[in-house]
């Protein structure tokens, strides 16, 4: 069966009509599929029975943070831009809100990195940035700043048109406030400026860019094999980071990074200069994204195909045997592959030393989460916190300490090696004690580097459960609040 | 607080970090053999 690419609607949907608005949600809309995961909750597909147009339907549970949401809702609002994701309106169901937009069928950029194993051509990547700079260029302009840019969050249409998604973090610079210095963000993603909480501007997001481009070329950004901590220390310390090899890549593509990887803010180039730089130019037009989308979808239902297969003979045969056939290592390996790094394989080679599978990679790289260090100005319960955007409320932990749980599981998984290394006895000397390193074996000093990152997010880890647990009583008291006030 | 602990583990073994990698460096720099 062939993806279907394009839908004709009836008409095209701008907004919900107020007519729209009061009525049920499902008298509007028709909830066809789910999609998958957002960051706060589960994004639905449907069809707007009235234009007969797709959208998608972002299912948030009220319990979360609904300011976080209003301040997404209120962006996607006040943009009016081919390539920034469209809002339609919003509906209260039961206990959960729910949002609906613009559906974008070919998923999120790294989506499809995903599901094909494969990291895009640097054609692919040049098109891509082109439709996310002109996004950005009428973002910076509107003085808003997005402040999360990556693969995931560059969602493309079917016909191949890149548009910036997921607000969720996004802020708006004022005229008395031109630099904003809330630390925001996804750790391998953020802009030096950002992690140093020295102010930041628009052109944080040009760095977050650069990050991209390297990320969709390689399929992770640099650093991601490093603990996120440490990364966070060796950004703004280290020089800009560059392609592994960048005689792989044209000397337009490599300047075009050099350009948006400038450390200093005041030397970064605009989204508008970039979108004038010879590798942007030369960009291929959307429809070269076309095949990529197909084939990314035709994978995906071959495997939700194979999954209901799957499913089918297991109740036929009520054999649990059937259970164990791994869609997740499913690889589509075309002749094309010629000069591409496989993503997989090297996300999953980063992060343990053997292969895991394709769907837990995808787990991981989902689980790169975005980092909030002290909420906004206007948000002051929450300062000097990390937190979890997706349901905040539910599960507080802050996203990257669950990459750290998921890493630990995978070297379970790898035979427990480093938990050998994890020794209770191997705790940091006391502090201005380290002369004892000197009288340490080679072999002891080895172990004792490898067990730091296990000891290190343990540490963190205690810290967080033991400041967690003074902040719930007032989460809750936050949460019960605002149930009461859920007709906003 | 939560964030002024969280740098001071980060540092503390960003430093024990330096110490254990320059002990390993300065060892291998005094014996050849070193692998």
């Amino acid at each position: 069966e062939k993806v279907q690419m394009r839908h004709h609607p009836r008409r095209q949907l701008k907004k919900l009509s107020e007519d729209s608005l009061t009525k049920q949600p499902e008298e509007v809309l028709d909830v066809l599929e789910k999609l998958g995961e957002g960051s706060y909750g589960c994004v639905f597909k449907a069809n707007h029975k009235e234009t007969g147009e797709i959208v998608a339907i972002k299912q948030v549970p009220v319990e979360s943070d609904l300011q976080e949401i209003i301040k997404e809702i209120s962006i996607m609002q006040q943009c009016n831009s081919p390539h920034v994701v469209r809002y339609y309106g919003s509906y209260f169901k039961n206990s959960d809100l729910w949002i609906v937009m613009e559906y974008c069928g070919g998923g999120s950029v790294s989506d499809i990195i995903r599901i094909r194993n494969k990291t895009l051509t640097e054609e692919e990547i040049a098109t891509v940035i082109h439709s996310t700079l002109k996004g950005l260029e009428y973002l910076h302009f509107m003085r808003k700043i997005h402040r999360d840019i990556k693969a995931g969050n560059i969602l493309l249409n079917t016909e191949g048109q890149a548009k910036l998604a997921d607000f969720g973090v996004a802020g708006q610079l004022t005229d008395t406030m031109a630099k904003r210095n809330t630390v925001i963000g996804t750790p391998f993603w953020m802009a030096p400026e950002v992690i140093q909480e020295i102010g930041y501007n628009c052109v944080a997001d040009i760095w977050s860019l650069g990050i991209t481009a390297i990320e969709m070329a390689e399929g992770k950004p640099p650093y991601a094999d490093i603990h996120p901590m440490r990364a966070i220390f060796m950004i703004p310390t280290n020089p800009p980071p560059t392609f592994r090899n960048p005689d792989q890549w044209s000397p337009d593509f490599v300047d075009f990074v050099k350009k948006c990887l400038v450390k200093n803010p005041e030397n970064r180039a605009t989204a508008t200069q970039l979108l004038l730089h010879p590798f942007i130019k030369s960009a291929k037009p959307n429809s070269i994204l076309r095949a990529l989308i197909q084939d990314a979808m035709e994978i995906k239902l071959k495997r939700q195909e194979e999954a209901d297969q799957r499913e089918q003979d297991a109740e036929d045969e009520n054999n649990s045997d059937e259970d164990e056939v791994d869609q997740g290592t499913m690889v589509r390996a075309g002749a094309d592959d010629c000069g591409t790094v496989r993503a997989a394989g090297s996300l999953a080679s980063s992060f343990s030393g053997t292969m895991i599978e394709h769907e837990d990679t995808g787990t991981m790289q989902s689980q790169l989460g975005t980092m909030v260090i002290n909420s906004d100005d206007e948000d002051e319960e929450e300062a000097g916190t990390m937190k979890r955007r997706d349901d905040t409320m539910q599960q507080p932990k802050p996203s990257f300490l669950e990459y750290f749980e998921q890493k630990e599981v995978n070297n379970h998984n790898d035979g427990g090696r480093r938990g050998e290394n994890n020794a209770e006895n191997r705790k940091l000397p006391a502090e201005g004690d380290l002369e004892v390193v000197g009288t340490w074996s080679v072999e002891e000093l080895r172990v004792r580097l490898a067990s730091l990152d296990p000891q290190m997010e343990q540490e963190i880890e205690e810290i967080h459960q033991r400041y967690q647990a003074k902040r719930q009583p007032i989460l809750d008291a936050i949460a019960a609040k605002k149930r009461l006030q859920q007709n906003f | 607080l939560f964030m002024k602990e969280l740098e001071h583990i980060v540092k503390s073994y960003e430093v024990y970090r330096q110490a254990l990698l320059s002990e390993l460096e300065a060892r291998s720099q005094r014996q050849p053999w070193y692998t």
